[in-house]
C-alpha cells in the first residue's frame, strides 16, 4: 500500500472528520475550523483513555480560543504532546518516520493536510487502546469509502511503528 | 457481473484488515 500524498491527505482529513463525529462529543464537530481549535481532538481522547486524558489534562486546554491563533496552536501542541506520551507510556510504541503535524499551520491555516496528520494519529489511539474493539467495530459500520481510507491510514501508521 | 465481484473483494479486504486489527493483541505493556 502507497503512502498517502498531498491530494489523499485532504481527503484522509474528510474521512477522519466523519470518523471523529461518531464519537458524539460535547463540542461542535461538523466543519474542519470545528476541528483547529483542538477542543474536539482532546475531547475525543478522554473518550479513548479517560484515565490517560483524565479532567486535569483536560483543564489544561482552553475551551474559548476564538479566532486566537496563538490560543489553538497552543492548545495543539499539548495534544500532540498527549498523544506522543500516550503511545509511549500506554500503548508502548513509538512513531518513527511518521512525519508529525505541523500545528502551527493547523492552527494558523486551518491546513487540511496536517489537520489529516493529526487526526490520523488520535485514530492510531483509538484502534490500539484497551476499547479499541468498539472503536473497530464503529468503523466497520461506517461507508465503504471512509472505510478504505481509514484503513490505508492505519496500514501506514502501523509501518511506523516500533516497540 | 465484474463490478459486483469487486465490490465483494473490496467488502472482503476491508473485513480482514478490521477483523485482523481486531485480534491483534493491544501493544499495552500494562
Amino acid at each position: 500500500m502507497s503512502t498517502l500524498d498531498s491530494v489523499d491527505r485532504v481527503e484522509l482529513c474528510e474521512s477522519l472528520l466523519t470518523w471523529i463525529q461518531t464519537f458524539g462529543v460535547e463540542a461542535p464537530c461538523k466543519t474542519v475550523e470545528d476541528l483547529v481549535g483542538g477542543v474536539v481532538m482532546a475531547q475525543v481522547l478522554q473518550k479513548i483513555d479517560i484515565v490517560y486524558f483524565n479532567d486535569n489534562w483536560i483543564s489544561r486546554i482552553k475551551s474559548e480560543v476564538g479566532d486566537n491563533w496563538r490560543l489553538k496552536i497552543s492548545n495543539l501542541k499539548k495534544i500532540l504532546k498527549g498523544i506522543l506520551d500516550y503511545n509511549q507510556e500506554i500503548l508502548g510504541q513509538q512513531i518513527n518516520d511518521f512525519t508529525l503535524p505541523d500545528v502551527g499551520l493547523i492552527g494558523e491555516h486551518s491546513d487540511e493536510a496536517e489537520l489529516g496528520r493529526m487526526l490520523q494519529l488520535i485514530l492510531g489511539c483509538a484502534v490500539n487502546c484497551e476499547q479499541k474493539q468498539e472503536y473497530i467495530q464503529t468503523i466497520m459500520m461506517m461507508e465503504e469509502s471512509v472505510q478504505h481510507v481509514v484503513m490505508t491510514a492505519i496500514q501506514e501508521l502501523m509501518s511506523k511503528e516500533s516497540p | 457481473d465484474p463490478n459486483m465481484k469487486g465490490a465483494a473483494a473490496n467488502e472482503g479486504v476491508l473485513a480482514n484488515f478490521f477483523n485482523s486489527l481486531l485480534s491483534k493483541k493491544t501493544g499495552s505493556p500494562g
